[in-house]
């Protein structure tokens, strides 16, 4: 079985080239992850 | 297999001597009865050990970042062919026989061994577990999942194996099923889904603040065609910016609840009653659409950054998904048409009047055996 995840977060504005911003992903392809893991963050 | 061999040895020995007379006879026959259960039993082990072996070469292909292709063949076409719901159901009663007190913990630790289940996390203890479907469906002891308490964080709604993710960028949002082959996210969640595109982002996001989905959902049923979904392209353009996804897969011996991956509200659900292929590294690489063919419920709704949907998809292992909150909802149901492709059956919760908050971490759905 298999869940898909689809859904909008912050991104970094391009112009502010600030890297730091939006959401990013914090786990790699292959990666074991469990309920309750964080699978991003954004910051803002 | 010494211990089978021996006990078989012993049957034979033992109805040699019953049988007395006619000792040629009833020699012949007894070595051809253990012989052939050794060799099965031989044949199950070679089987296993070939799949653990390209498991671990699938696994160390992973970790050297080897992409895997699409490559269609025979046998994956010759899939379409089997009766995979009547399969499906039938191993869902099968698995849901009650079985013996004395047996269940031999039956849970076979389980968890041969798909690496974490017994020591388990809630019940083992004998509580009355057949091996209610033992797929734990739960867990309390504090084994703890929450990321960062506020600024999308957690992980299910345990499993993260197998793609990214943002959605080119026309048509297309997820990448493997290289070389991908699915768009409308064909996944739907043609009235309330995924916000480019082309339609004003009339969209007005939507989303004064009305959301339910005037759209009124169409639903007429502009779904009766084509496979490999030839519908609900929403075409391009999705707005910031628009994610994430691509987890379950193995069998996982933990198969589903957990709310944020605080947010539940709009709808879709359900696709479609086919219940299987879906492990090998058919995600040979069979096109497998994400958009297979049975699968979709919950859409909205969270503090905007849309968000969640696709549990079923397989011919798990073939019925179960959501907490629409207990009603019945899926993997015998098909009475047969066209494969059928409309989605949907539900908007908000004109009700039961509009679904849940929190993050709640339990929502869950994958069942069969």
């Amino acid at each position: 079985s298999t869940v898909v995840l689809v859904f909008q977060a912050p991104t970094s504005e391009s112009s502010a080239k600030d890297e730091s911003s939006g959401f990013s992903f914090c786990v790699k392809k292959g990666e074991r992850v469990r309920v309750g893991s964080a699978l991003g963050r954004w910051h803002e | 297999t010494s211990f089978f061999a021996k006990k078989v040895h012993q049957a034979a020995q033992a109805r040699a001597s019953f049988n007395g007379g006619g000792r040629a006879d009833s020699n012949g026959g007894s070595y051809l009865v253990p012989g052939a259960t050794v060799a099965t039993i031989l044949m199950l082990g070679a089987l296993h050990a070939r799949r653990l072996y390209e498991d671990k070469k699938v696994e160390e292909a992973r970790e050297r970042g080897v992409e895997f292709e699409f490559q269609p063949d025979v046998k994956a076409s010759f899939l379409r062919f089997l009766p995979l719901r009547t399969i499906s159901r039938f191993w869902g009663h099968l698995t849901s026989v009650e079985v013996p007190v004395w047996l269940r913990p031999y039956l849970c630790r076979a389980w968890a061994r041969a798909f690496h289940s974490n017994l020591e996390e388990v809630a019940l203890p083992l004998e509580e577990y009355a057949s091996l479907q209610e033992f797929f469906v734990r739960s867990l002891k309390e504090g084994s999942r703890p929450i990321d308490p960062d506020p600024k964080c999308l957690i992980s709604p299910v345990d499993g194996i993260v197998l793609r993710f990214g943002e959605l960028k080119s026309t048509g949002a297309m997820i990448e099923q493997v290289k070389g082959f991908s699915y768009s996210v409308a064909s996944l969640l739907g043609a009235n889904s309330i995924l916000p595109m480019m082309a339609e982002r004003t009339h969209k996001e007005d939507d989303l603040i004064d009305n959301p989905p339910i005037e759209q959902g009124k169409k639903s049923w007429w502009r779904v065609s009766l084509a496979s979904p490999r030839v519908r392209d609900p929403v075409p353009g391009c999705p707005v910016k910031g628009l994610f996804y994430c691509v987890i897969y379950l193995k069998p011996g996982d933990y198969h609840r589903i957990h709310s991956p944020a605080d947010w509200k539940i709009l709808g659900r879709r359900h696709f009653s479609g086919r219940l292929f299987p879906l492990n590294e090998r058919a995600t690489r040979t069979i096109r659409n497998l994400y958009v063919e297979n049975e699968r419920v979709v919950l859409e709704g909205l969270w503090q950054q905007g849309f968000m949907g969640m696709a549990a998809i079923g397989a011919t292992n798990i073939g019925s998904i179960e959501l907490y909150i629409e207990p009603e909802l019945r899926t993997n149901c015998p098909k009475k048409k047969l066209l494969q492709s059928e409309p989605p059956e949907e539900r908007f919760y908000e004109p009700e009047g039961v509009e679904i908050t849940v929190k993050r971490g709640d339990e929502v759905a869950a994958f069942n055996m069969g």
